[in-house]
């Protein structure tokens, strides 16, 4: 309880990451 | 705010060192040296998007710049401070986020984008966190980056498109335009949607209390 689990990948140009990134 | 270096709570609720009533999200972010869980990231959705609803047309929106921002109270509840420098006329060199004035759907827009960067917390460049559709397209929507893929952008809106189930029809996303519309997401991610103000009362209040458990601890440590 209280720890966060989750799944990483390698990031991609087309996920989110990507496009949060080319909003700031 | 944003410095480097140990976390110190006790800048935010100004009562340095005392018992504190309200974290801000970069606090518990670096307390834990982890990002917030999926569950968090919709409580402070809900209840930040719930405050500044609540606020009305009163007052003057303004746009997130930080997680150093978003108050998390012991109560729950979840409030937008001003950011420093916000009193005034934007500085010149404040840059897309930067500007003091805005839309609702502006607000919602830099909320987004700090959520997702607490989801991120930690993470490196290369890396990308696996997040659950439903949340996915919860910060895409508030966010406004669900065109910038170039993807089928339409589906979500389109009642016509082969949205069969009941499932379906209530992960479609029109667009997002105001607090209550995030609001109503939010509600729709629960099985019950009527319980949602008490529920992400509750993730705020335990995320709360939880660090400070942690800060508590911390402090004792050292």
């Amino acid at each position: 309880k209280g720890k966060s689990l989750y799944k990483i990948k390698p990031r991609h140009d087309s996920g989110i990451k990507a496009k949060i990134s080319m909003k700031t | 705010a944003g410095g480097e270096g140990p976390p110190e709570p006790g800048e935010a609720a100004g009562a340095a060192g005392g018992s504190r009533d309200a974290l801000s999200l970069e606090e518990i972010l670096r307390l834990y040296n982890q990002p917030i869980n999926e569950e968090q990231a919709w409580a402070v959705c809900y209840q930040c998007c719930g405050s500044l609803r609540a606020a009305g047309a009163g007052r003057q929106p303004r746009r997130v710049r930080s997680a150093a921002q978003i108050r998390v109270w012991r109560d729950g509840q979840v409030t937008l401070a001003p950011a420093a420098g916000d009193a005034g006329e934007p500085p010149a060199s404040a840059g897309k986020l930067g500007y003091s004035h805005c839309t609702e759907t502006e607000v919602i827009e830099s909320l987004g984008i700090i959520i997702y960067k607490a989801l991120d917390y930690g993470l490196k460049e290369n890396e990308e966190r696996e997040l659950s559709p439903p949340l996915e397209q919860l910060i895409d929507h508030m966010a406004n980056t669900v065109e910038a893929d170039g993807s089928n952008d339409e589906g979500y809106e389109a009642a016509d498109e082969g949205l069969e189930d009941e499932e379906d029809e209530k992960r479609k996303i029109s667009a997002i335009r105001s607090y209550r519309d995030v609001m109503k997401l939010c509600a729709a991610h629960l099985s019950t949607e009527s319980e949602a103000p008490n529920h992400y009362q509750a993730v705020c209040r335990a995320l709360f209390a939880e660090t400070m458990e942690l800060h508590t601890f911390l402090s004792k440590i050292k």
